[in-house]
């Protein structure tokens, strides 16, 4: 698919 | 497949501090770099969402509290996400989500 991670991840 | 749209209402209040339970990360189109939104990247054991259990991971957030992500880039959706968990969620003692999630075809 054409999806990628852009990296950016954060815990709520 | 299609795509599902749910709401749901998290209680905050037995988890304290520790808020959702949730790590989020933002995704975005390979060619284009275009940004394609925030989904649920894992639920974290003993969590509010883990004990909730309706949230599902590669869930794409839509809402929170009410405020639409949808027009915003991820970062600014992610900037959203964590005041909603900060101040509101917990005045509120709960988090009001929608996410959609893909549901595969027959």
């Amino acid at each position: 698919r054409n999806l990628e991670e852009d990296g950016t991840v954060i815990t709520l | 497949g299609t795509r599902e749209f749910l709401t749901f209402e998290i209680p905050l209040n037995d988890s304290g501090s520790a808020g959702l339970g949730v790590s989020v990360k933002g995704n975005r189109s390979k060619e284009s770099h275009a940004d394609l939104g925030i989904f649920v990247k894992s639920i974290i054991t003993g969590g509010a969402a883990c004990k909730d259990g309706r949230l599902r991971v590669n869930d794409k957030l839509i809402a929170v509290n009410g405020e639409s992500l949808l027009e915003k880039t991820n970062q600014e959706a992610m900037e959203t996400l964590r005041k909603s968990m900060s101040i509101e969620g917990n005045k509120r003692g709960m988090i009001q989500l929608i996410v959609a999630r893909r549901v595969p075809g027959r």
